[in-house]
C-alpha cells in the first residue's frame, strides 16, 4: 500500500491510556490558541493584561490537554492553529532530510503529539499525518542499524537526536542484540 | 495554569530511574487536592451564578471542569505508575522488599503490597499439585 | 479491587464529589 492510499482515521494511539506517563507529559505541549467567546473570569490566563475577562482574539499558548477540551466539535470557546514545528516550512525540512532533525530537542514526543493534534478540524492535518509517518519511515532504517551494530559501547550519539518513540524503537532492537550475543555465547540459560 | 503541580508529581515519577522508587510525594498530592477543591468551589459558585440569571460564565466553568480532570488522572497515574513499580519490585526482589524501597513507601501502598502479595501466594498455591514459584527462573530455560 | 480500593482511600475519596468514581471505560487500558 503507497503511503498516500494509507487511509489516516482519527485514531486514539493506543499511548492515549490513561494512566500512561509519557502521554501525559505529552498533552502538556503547548498549542496557539485564539479565544472565540469572552472569558469571564480568567484573566490570569493572559499574562499581558490585568483584566479579569479575556476578551475574542486574544492569542494565548495553550497546553493541548486544555485547548482539546475548548475546541471541541460542540463548543468553539477558543480555535487553535499548528505549532510550528508541524507547519510547512518543517515538514518541509523533515520531507528534505529527515535524518538531520533533532526531533528530541523539538519534542521529545515529536510523533505523540503530532498524532494528538489529528483531533483538531484543521486543514493541515492531512499533511502533518502524511509527514508524520514519512518522517517517522525515512529515519527508521538508521535507527534500525545503529542499534543493531551497536554493542557494548556508548549510545548516546546515536540516540540524542530521537524522539521518545524513537528511543523506545532504539532500546528495544540493543534487547534484542543483546538477546542474540548471550544467547551465542552460551549466557542464557 | 492549573495543573501544574499536578504535573510537577508525574514528572518526578519519569525521572526516577528504573528500579528505584522515589519517596510518595504528600504534600504534593495535598497541594493538587488544595486545587481542585478550590476549582471545584468557583464553579459551584458560577454555575449558581449563572441560575441566578448571570450570563457568560460558561467558558469559565468549562475551563475548570478540564482543569478538574486533569488533576483527578495526574493523581490517579502518580499512584497507579507507583504501584506498578513496587509490584515490578515484588517479582524482581521476592515478597521482602529491600528496606531503602520500604522507607519509601507510604502506609497505604505498604497495606496494597501486604494485599498483593496475598493475593499471588494464593494464585501460585493452586498450581500443579504442589504449587509452582512463578517469579523464579524468568528466563526461559536453554 | 485492590488497585480501586488504593486509589480511593488515598485521593478519590478528598476529591470533589462529582469526581469520586474511576471511569472504567476511560481508565481501562488500550
Amino acid at each position: 500500500m503507497s503511503l498516500v492510499e494509507i487511509p489516516y482515521t482519527r485514531y486514539s494511539s493506543s499511548s492515549d491510556n490513561y494512566y500512561c506517563i509519557d502521554d501525559i507529559i505529552a498533552t502538556c505541549e503547548k498549542i496557539p490558541s485564539k479565544v472565540e467567546q469572552p472569558l469571564f473570569r480568567l484573566g490570569f490566563l493572559d499574562p499581558s493584561t490585568d483584566n479579569t475577562t479575556i476578551q475574542p482574539g486574544t492569542k494565548l499558548e495553550l497546553p493541548f490537554w486544555l485547548a482539546s477540551s475548548l475546541c471541541t466539535r460542540r463548543r468553539r470557546l477558543v480555535s487553535v492553529d499548528m505549532p510550528k514545528t508541524y507547519k510547512d516550512s518543517f515538514r518541509e525540512i523533515l520531507k528534505a532530510d529527515a535524518n538531520v532533525v533533532d526531533l528530541h530537542k523539538i519534542g521529545p514526543y515529536y510523533y505523540s503529539f503530532g498524532s494528538k493534534l489529528l483531533h483538531f478540524d484543521h486543514p493541515e492535518i492531512g499533511d502533518i499525518a502524511d509527514s508524520l509517518l514519512q518522517g517517522f519511515i525515512s529515519r527508521f532504517r538508521r535507527i534500525m542499524d545503529s542499534s543493531q551494530n551497536a554493542y557494548n559501547e556508548d549510545t548516546t550519539h546515536l540516540t540524542c537526536k530521537l524522539d521518545e518513540s524513537e528511543r523506545c524503537v532504539f532500546k528495544a532492537g540493543q534487547k534484542g542484540l543483546d538477546d542474540f550475543q548471550r544467547w551465542q555465547t552460551g549466557q542464557t540459560t | 495554569m492549573f495543573g501544574e503541580k499536578a504535573l510537577e508529581l508525574i514528572r518526578e515519577l519519569h525521572r526516577s530511574t528504573e528500579g528505584v522508587l522515589p519517596p510518595f510525594n504528600d504534600e504534593g498530592i495535598r497541594q493538587v487536592l488544595e486545587e481542585m477543591r478550590s476549582l471545584y468551589e468557583q464553579n459551584q459558585a458560577d454555575v449558581s451564578a449563572t441560575v441566578a440569571g448571570e450570563q457568560g460564565l460558561f467558558s469559565g466553568v468549562q475551563l475548570r471542569h478540564a482543569s478538574l480532570e486533569r488533576d483527578k488522572r495526574c493523581l490517579l497515574a502518580y499512584l497507579y505508575n507507583r504501584l506498578q513499580k513496587i509490584r515490578n519490585m515484588r517479582w524482581e526482589f521476592g515478597s521482602v522488599l529491600p528496606a531503602d524501597i520500604k522507607t519509601n513507601m507510604s502506609e497505604q501502598e505498604v497495606q496494597w503490597f501486604t494485599k498483593y502479595n496475598k493475593c499471588l501466594a494464593n494464585y501460585m498455591r493452586r498450581l500443579g499439585d504442589s504449587g509452582l514459584d512463578l517469579t523464579q527462573d524468568m528466563q526461559p530455560p536453554k | 479491587e485492590n488497585l480501586e480500593t488504593h486509589l480511593k482511600n488515598v485521593t478519590l475519596r478528598h476529591m470533589p464529589r462529582n469526581l469520586q468514581s474511576i471511569d472504567k471505560d476511560k481508565t481501562a487500558p488500550r
